[in-house]
């Protein structure tokens, strides 16, 4: 079809400018309220501790109260609905092309795209990212994975997210990671906790390395 | 466009066998997780008890891991999935259509349709139903429905799940029932929990009530 050829047209083009400006772009995806946002609070406050530059852009179908969660931590968001095209219900090449036109890349060395909150469609869209992660919620069982394997098969890493909660949860954490890389074998599985900070060393090692190994 | 006005026929179809048999029938929607298949389970046992006749059509992308949790109960159960026909993130008015030809309505007084995981797509298609409800996990946060506003709007009753996770959750319930009523002001909001069966009574009675006015 044709929308998708363009559509994948327009991933390349921004692939070639997150390239020129040596930008490591990582599209974060997950079911609605996951923890996308959270993770990502934490994330960057993390990485400013070590002068890595970052940037935001804030994929919902619509609101702003995502983005509003991310300024305070001073770093630049741009806020890209779906609404105004129609209420897709993923983010597409072309919102974040036209993000960019908002972000000086030459000052950045991470762009992170919080994708709208589904499990389904945002895995089959390029939107010219060097990296996809899917988030998934401990309170949402284990057996995601299985059932919703697009998802798992298109990611590099998974983040296993609200350990804090795993005490009150029937979900065992290791069969989460079981299922998981049933799917995918080559997947990175990173239990961790947006709310107490447990586990975010291996995620924050993860980024810094796609930062330093982008070409 | 000539797919969606397909789509309606077919949920006409569907409505009218659904009239002609009197079975009361409700689309479950959900983000995946959020507890549909756990509600159901108890939902139906509670149901039992009163010799009301349950079936439920299970829509999923791929596997049968929900219909094996629900056949124990002893009703009919038609998995649905729509990896066969490219992996749709929502269940089409066809494929209901198709799992009709397994149940014998005549024997059912209410008939629920599991939907995909997905808080976006599925609030989009009839499916012949009478009743949409949409399940929504305290773990979830409160601000879902300011951010998914079309499933709510498109809803007759919202089922706040996980109550018994409040304690451990930084999420105001109260404040999950104003963001609800704000999309939709008749939508009906039923807290409850499917491990403890707290607030079932009313979702029961909902049931009821609209078993017993279907024409
Ligand atoms: N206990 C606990 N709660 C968390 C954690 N991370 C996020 N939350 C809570 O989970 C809820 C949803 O978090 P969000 O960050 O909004 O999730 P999201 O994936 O960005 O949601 P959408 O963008 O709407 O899809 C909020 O109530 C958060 O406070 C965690 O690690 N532990
Ligand atoms: N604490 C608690 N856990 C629950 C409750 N309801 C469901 N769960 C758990 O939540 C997880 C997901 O439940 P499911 O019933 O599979 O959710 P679902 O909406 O059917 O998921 P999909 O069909 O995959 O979209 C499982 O680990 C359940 O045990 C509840 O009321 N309280
Ligand atoms: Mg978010
Ligand atoms: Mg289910
Ligand atoms: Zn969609
Ligand atoms: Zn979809």
């Amino acid at each position: 079809r044709d929308v998708l050829k363009e559509s994948n047209a327009r991933a390349e083009e921004n692939r070639s400018e997150f390239k020129e400006h040596r930008v490591f772009v990582v599209n974060v995806m997950s079911s609605p309220g996951s923890g996308k946002t959270e993770i990502l609070k934490r994330t960057i406050s993390d990485l400013r501790k070590q002068n890595i530059r970052c940037a935001v852009i804030e994929g919902d179908i619509t609101s702003t109260l995502d983005s509003e969660r991310l300024t305070p931590l001073g770093i630049p968001v741009v806020q890209a609905n779906t609404e105004p095209f129609g209420g897709d219900c993923h983010i597409g090449s072309h919102l974040v092309q036209g993000a960019l036109k908002h972000l000086d890349l030459d000052s950045l060395d991470v762009l992170f795209i919080e994708n709208v909150g589904n499990l389904v469609c945002p895995a089959e869209f390029d939107l010219g990212e060097d990296k996809k992660v899917v988030v998934l919620s401990l309170p949402e069982g284990s057996d995601k994975p299985l059932k919703y394997p697009l998802m798992f098969r298109e990611c590099h890493a998974c983040l296993a997210n609200k350990t804090d909660l795993a005490p009150y949860l029937d979900v065992n954490l290791a069969e989460v990671g079981v299922n998981v890389n049933r799917i995918n074998e080559n997947i990175v599985f990173i239990p961790l906790s947006a709310k107490t900070g447990d586990g975010f060393d291996a995620w924050i090692e993860w980024i810094l390395y796609g930062i330093r190994t982008k070409e």
